[in-house]
Order: structure tokens, then C-alpha cells, then sequence
């Protein structure tokens, strides 16, 4: 029998705040903008059923069913980016060249297992 | 750099973090597009084709605007209508080797749209000519060591001109063959007109003063940042 331990809702799998800031990391000085951006992470639990809003693989429905089952041995499945949109840098380089140049999946706008 | 900058550095495609020197006002054209890209809503950008510049109509996931290193060329006495001769030469060896280059515009700024009334009408000459070897066998005259890519008659109404020079572009990414363009703009007097005095050949090249500068748009796409093409849930 499975036992079923109720999550609360905020710990599910889901995109939590991760603001980078250039000027943190000493790139002020060539990086011409943004100064930062939203890049954002998943985090959270699948448990077990897991729900439509969870965006989960077949594979995953399978998996958390199992660590139902089995909680030692099968871990639940990973909250991952599902949905990531890219950004736009401008900046200099070394021969003082402004380049603007577009990055793919930088910011993750969905998570699911 | 700590092991982490060097990685996130080489995940953006930089090998080193860039210092630059004498930085340089950011081109309104990139800004424009930086910004329009900027305020894309999240689920148009992931729509967004990220391989390809829509303003330009060409793939490309680099743009970069190279500062001309150039010199002007003074050869004493101005010569027959010549208002302006100018070397042009845009180190393109940034580039690297997987990025294909898909567009190369040239543009010629002045620093206002010229109505002078000394020069209202006149017409100017501009020519763009392509150097290569220039002495192989120790040919003491550059004149020989080039070829005339584009010329043109214009009245120098705008703010600036703008040529494509892509084919061009692609043979400088060897440095070797890189030897750059010399710019020429002259007062358009036709074949028969005699060479104005001095003075009346500074007059009529008074509007040219407001040549401000050169610069080289490319556009260029780099494989390694183009969207894997993900399967979608």
C-alpha cells in the first residue's frame, strides 16, 4: 500500500527569483547592458500524483510512482527547466567594438519534472 | 580569472573577459535593436527566431560595429576636386573561426544633414576602392595597388550613407588580405571643368568637413549558439 504524505503547495516544482548582477561578478566595465537579468531556477518537489501544472514526462509519472512504492530505493524525478527564453547582451570587446550578441535558454520561464 | 568566470565567460563565448580601452558611444542601431528585443514578452522571445537579425533580414546571432582604424590621407596640395581622402581599415580577426558571416555594411557618417547654402545642390563624387598587395616587387606607388569597388555621385543631403560590403567582408577575414579601403569624395565637376582655384575648392568641400566617420556593421552566426532544436512536451 502506498502511504501518501500530503506536500504543502509552495514546495512544488516551480521557478523560483534569481536575479544575476553583472556588476557583482566585476563586468561592469564591458558589459554596456543590462546590468543584470532575471536568469531565475527550478526547485521544488514531484511528488506523488504528480499534477497537470507539474509539466511532467510519462517517464516521471512512472518515476514518482515508484518512489511511492519504493521511497529508498527510486528518488523522485528532477524539477527541471521545461520553458527557457533567451537574452540579449551588448557589450565591448577587446578592441573597443560594440557587439550585441543574443544568447539562446538563459532565463527559465517554466519548470516540470 | 576564478575557474566559475572562466566557465560562465566561455558559456557566453568569450575566452577572455574583455578590457576595453577607449570605449565608444553604442551605435543607435544596436540600441534600438537591443531594446526592441528586450521588451519582447517572454513567450514571444521563445518564439523569436534567435538565429537570424529580422532588421536585417539575414541569419546572424552577432551583430558588431567596428570602430574604422584608419588614417586620412594628406597628399600636400588638395588635388583636382578631391575634398577628402581617407584610409579605412576594420580589424575583423575578432571573428571567430565558426562564425559564419552573413552581412558587412559600411557606413559613412557626417554629423548633420548637410543643407549648406554654399553647396546647396552641389554634387559630390564618392569612391571606394578595395587595396591589396600593395608591393610585392617593391612597387614604391599605392596608386597600382587598387581596385575600384564602388563609385557614385551623390549631394550630400543625409546624415549618412550606407554601402553593402559583404563580399568584401568575407576575404578580410584573412588578416593577410586584409589591407582595408581607401575612401575618396570629391566635388563632382565632370570631365570637362577645369580645376577650381584653391579657395574655391575649400568652399565647395566645406560641407564634407562634416564627415564625421566610418563604421562597419557585421552581422554573423555562430552555430554553437543557435536553440537546439528541443523537442516540445
Amino acid at each position: 500500500s502506498a502511504h501518501y504524505t500530503p506536500v504543502t503547495p509552495s514546495n512544488l516544482c516551480k521557478p523560483r527569483r534569481l536575479y544575476i548582477s553583472f556588476s557583482d561578478v566585476g563586468w561592469e566595465n564591458w558589459i554596456i547592458a543590462p546590468q543584470g537579468y532575471m536568469a531565475n531556477y527550478c526547485l521544488g518537489e514531484c511528488p506523488f500524483p504528480l499534477t497537470a501544472e507539474l509539466n511532467s514526462t510519462n517517464h516521471a509519472i512512472l518515476q514518482t510512482m515508484v518512489h511511492s512504492l519504493d521511497p529508498e530505493g527510486t528518488p523522485q524525478p528532477c524539477c527541471v527547466p521545461v520553458r527557457l527564453s533567451p537574452i540579449s547582451i551588448l557589450y565591448y570587446d577587446n578592441n573597443d567594438n560594440v557587439v550585441l550578441r543574443h544568447y539562446e535558454d538563459m532565463v527559465v520561464d517554466e519548470c516540470g519534472c | 580569472l576564478s575557474l566559475q568566470e572562466s566557465l560562465l565567460l566561455k558559456s557566453l563565448g568569450l575566452s577572455t573577459r574583455p578590457s576595453p580601452k577607449t570605449p565608444v558611444p553604442v551605435p543607435s542601431v544596436l540600441w534600438r535593436i537591443f531594446q526592441k528585443r528586450k521588451t519582447l514578452p517572454s513567450t514571444n522571445k521563445d518564439l523569436a527566431d534567435g538565429s537570424r537579425v529580422e532588421e536585417f533580414n539575414v541569419p546572424g546571432n552577432i551583430i558588431r560595429v567596428f570602430t574604422d582604424q584608419g588614417h586620412f590621407i594628406h597628399n600636400g596640395q588638395p588635388q583636382r576636386l578631391l575634398c577628402l581622402q581617407k584610409r579605412l581599415y576594420f580589424n575583423l580577426s575578432v571573428l571567430e573561426e565558426s562564425e559564419r558571416l552573413t552581412m558587412a555594411q559600411l557606413e559613412i557618417k557626417f554629423s548633420q544633414n548637410s543643407y549648406h547654402a554654399s553647396s546647396q545642390g552641389q554634387v559630390f563624387e564618392l569612391r571606394l576602392y578595395q587595396t591589396f598587395q600593395m608591393s610585392l616587387r617593391g612597387m614604391s606607388s599605392h596608386e597600382h595597388g587598387r581596385e575600384l569597388l564602388v563609385e557614385q555621385s551623390f549631394a550630400q543631403l543625409h546624415k549618412s550613407l550606407l554601402f553593402n560590403l559583404s563580399g568584401v567582408a568575407k576575404g578580410w577575414r584573412t588578416q593577410s588580405r586584409n589591407l582595408g579601403l581607401i575612401l575618396e569624395i570629391s566635388v563632382s565637376g565632370g570631365d570637362d571643368a577645369a580645376a577650381p582655384r584653391t579657395g574655391r575648392l575649400q568652399s565647395l568641400c566645406t560641407s564634407i568637413d562634416s564627415f564625421v566617420d566610418t563604421s562597419l556593421l557585421v552581422v554573423t552566426l555562430s552555430p554553437q549558439q543557435c536553440k537546439a532544436s528541443r523537442r516540445r512536451r
